[in-house]
């Protein structure tokens, strides 16, 4: 495992961390999708179905059983919580899930590399990821006060894909043999979609404004 | 096009 990996991973933890602050601690979720966060409790649940039998580290399941269990957290809280789903933008929220779904399961099956049904699952989750992000973007877009918890977790959520393709780079150099046009093509499109949010994010930061989105 | 590595990324 190289250091943009970790990087990654860490900076990926580092961003549901901030997530479960802002929701545990100050109870609220306000400026957060509810959508994106279903999405990624579905991506995680399809692709981590081999988590009993396809064992690669400890590293490597002691993490799937952290991003299992905070997403599907996150869910609980956004929606049942008595304080926390109070401040839900619902009417804000409107992205409809299947139309990610609905496409993203369709091209597993048509592309993938073992029609398996584990396979197809995971290809799926690598698609689904890919776009996830969309429904908190477009809130993102639709919202006038984003606060720094927010900034911050899409920030950093958009770090950690960037720091992938890094170690994709490192990984191509490093390793015999070593190609995943799946996950390249997929990571190379959703690193792609926070390349708009970057720009405002350090434009922001530098003319040290409080963080807003163009409509 | 084929895959070659296992899965063995987060």
């Amino acid at each position: 495992m190289n250091i943009f990996r970790l990087c990654g991973d860490m900076t990926h933890l580092l961003s549901v961390v901030v997530l479960l602050l802002k929701i545990h601690t100050i109870k609220s979720c306000a400026g957060i999708s509810l959508k994106t966060q279903e999405l990624y409790a579905l991506v995680f649940a399809t692709r981590y179905l081999d988590i009993f039998t396809h064992h690669v580290s400890l590293y490597n399941t002691v993490m799937k059983i952290i991003f299992l269990g905070t997403s599907f957290t996150i869910v609980w809280y956004m929606r049942h919580h008595k304080v926390v789903r109070q401040t839900y933008d619902k009417e804000q929220d409107t992205f409809k899930h299947y139309m990610l779904i609905i496409p993203c399961f369709a091209l597993a099956l048509l592309i993938k590399t073992k029609f398996t049904p584990l396979e197809v699952l995971w290809t799926f989750s690598i698609y689904l990821e890919a776009v996830a992000i969309f429904p908190q973007l477009v809130l993102l877009q639709r919202t006038k006060n984003i606060d720094n918890l927010t900034g911050n977790y899409v920030f950093l959520l958009g770090a950690y894909r960037g720091l992938y393709l890094l170690n994709w780079i490192v990984r191509y150099f490093t390793e015999k043999g070593y190609r995943q046009w799946i996950t390249w093509i997929s990571g190379i499109v959703q690193t792609a979609l926070y390349a708009d949010f970057f720009y405002y994010y350090i434009k922001c930061w530098r003319n040290n404004e409080k963080l807003h989105l163009p409509s | 096009t084929q895959d070659t590595k296992e899965h063995d990324e987060l």
